[in-house]
């Protein structure tokens, strides 16, 4: 399995809809200070159904919708989509690809879906639960994370082990 | 249960020793519960030899020395329990020039098996990467993507 | 001894503004208390706004702009209450190339009244130095300190 | 006031002697990881008085002196010291030119000595308390430590304020 695309519109400084599309192997995001980069991290790590704002650095879910600049205005509502190749079946479904997307409105609603069909947080969390890109997995290092991983109490560092096991 | 669990820790402990050992090009790192007479509720130390020098506590260990060390228990896991992608924002943000050449390396090797999306400055990491993106800000406060090549690169990221 | 604070707290203020305004060519920074009833007790929070961008959280700032927040503060409170001599341990470690080039060049203005020790990895910060030194280790475990000159630095150290 | 001159014996990873010669202006410090560079910062805390070995790495303060590399044996002590010139007195006593020397043994013991006098760590707090290098001062910013200066609470952020005021 991989992911094939990443499909962002107003989420955080991503105004505008924004599209990734990506290969297997390694792709480098690379820019200034302060362009996005770490956004489009968020965006991925929120799709896959993250729930405290706090790991999105945000202080409430609102903060991941654009807040407009000094020329633009603030959107209503966020939304971002993955296409995954589930050639593999790594994702236990029938699908050979599989496009989840995320919605959130200003006002508070949230919508889902899987593959088109509206859906709630909890199908996205368990159609990925046993990925590896679970909520325990090592799957997103945020920036200046790396560390974490040594200094983790040893209890706290016990995570991959059984989470995996 | 407990089985599992010890059988999980071995093989990441034995991969975590080799990856130490390959990003240090020497040197011993090992896993250590903190309670092996209770699987379900131990805890893992790490501890680390860089090459040539005396094991001491982790926290003695420069800022890059840390990084590496992380990023070996990370390659660890993925070797042991791999996920389909990983993505990884500015985690070799302390290392030097040779270290980020070295992390750049075990990255493609582990991209065999794993699609990686690495958010980064320095040029070790880019000139190993099968495709780059640019993120840039033409208009302020509006993130903007475009796909960019290496030779770009230099005109703005050498770090 | 409130009105000292007080008074402090408005000179540190000041020029956190300025210098924030400087390091990101534009843009608004303050600080704010969080309790001006009572100046003996009261926090202090920073409020930052890049140029271009609304006023937000600091948390939602980049892991670059926080740090030219953060030295922008420590700037400023250098300027209001100098010390003879101060060292920085790689806190440039976060920003891009045209970032440092604005942090060394900052570095340069303050260092006509303070002394300044920085340990880098960055080209930018080397630029802008007086002297360089170069820490090595040829005998493993033991380190050794050489004076060297920035065409030297490039064969090794170019981050 | 400015540092002339910094000299390092069995301090950490520096086991043999050492001498850092200093002007004023800026000083760069280079090299690979884990040469000892964060290693002179290190020296330098702990000369101007440093307590908790916790701000220097350490979990005990025997583990700022010279372990040992596998070459080597580990040393008995190590000893830091800097030499300052005061030309403009900064510093409040006569001479124009101040050393301050830290020995600390592993057995234990601790010798401190201010222009080849014998004194106590106490006498060196003092003499550095009004010149800004104090211990709350912000004369030296460790390694992963600049974000700190935001991320510490309201309350924490007063240090400067109050001391310097
Ligand atoms: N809801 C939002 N609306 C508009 N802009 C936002 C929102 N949330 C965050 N931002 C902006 O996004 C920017 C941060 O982007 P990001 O963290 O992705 O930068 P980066 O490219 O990773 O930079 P660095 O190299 O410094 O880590 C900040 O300037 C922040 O103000
Ligand atoms: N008491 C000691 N005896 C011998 N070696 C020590 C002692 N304490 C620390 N060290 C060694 O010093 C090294 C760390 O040095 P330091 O933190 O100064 O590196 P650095 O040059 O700052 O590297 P980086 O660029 O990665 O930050 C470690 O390898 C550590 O093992
Ligand atoms: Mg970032
Ligand atoms: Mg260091």
């Amino acid at each position: 399995m991989y992911l094939k695309q990443i499909d962002i519109l107003g989420f955080k400084s991503f105004a505008d809809k924004t599209q990734l599309v990506l290969s297997p192997g390694i792709t480098a995001i690379v820019g200034p200070n302060g362009s996005g980069k770490s956004n489009i991290a968020d965006a991925l790590r929120w799709v896959l159904g993250e729930q405290s704002v706090r790991n999105l650095r945000g202080s409430k879910m609102e903060d991941v919708i654009f807040a407009g600049s000094e020329l633009r205005k603030a959107t209503n509502f966020c939304e971002v989509s993955i296409t995954l190749d589930n050639t593999d079946h790594h994702l236990p479904v029938a699908f050979e690809e599989v496009t989840i997307t995320r919605r959130a409105f200003r006002s508070g609603e949230s919508e889902y879906w899987i593959n088109r069909q509206p859906c709630r947080l909890k199908d996205i969390h368990e159609l990925f639960m046993d990925t590896g890109l679970g909520r325990e997995a090592y799957s997103i290092i945020g920036q200046g994370k790396i560390e974490e991983m040594l200094s983790t109490r040893p209890e706290d560092r016990r995570g991959p082990f059984e989470d995996a096991a | 249960m407990a089985a599992r669990f010890m059988e999980t820790f071995q093989q990441i402990r034995v991969e975590f020793g080799k990856a130490f050992h390959s990003l240090f090009q020497g040197g011993e790192a090992d896993l250590v519960l903190t309670n092996p007479a209770d699987p379900l509720t131990t805890g893992i130390e790490v501890v680390a030899k860089p090459p040539g020098k005396k094991l001491q506590n982790l926290n003695l260990l420069s800022g890059g020395e840390r990084a590496l060390t992380a990023m070996a228990l990370l390659f660890a896991i993925l070797r042991v329990r791999p996920v389909p992608f990983c993505v990884l924002d500015e985690v070799e943000a302390a290392l030097d020039e040779a270290n980020v050449a070295r992390f750049a390396h075990e990255l493609r090797v582990l991209a065999a098996d794993t699609q990686f999306i690495v958010i980064t400055h320095r040029r070790g990491t880019m000139e190993e990467a099968d495709a780059l993106y640019g993120v840039t800000m033409p208009e302020r406060g509006v993130s903007s993507l475009v796909s960019v090549r290496l030779s770009d690169e230099m005109d703005y990221e050498t770090a």
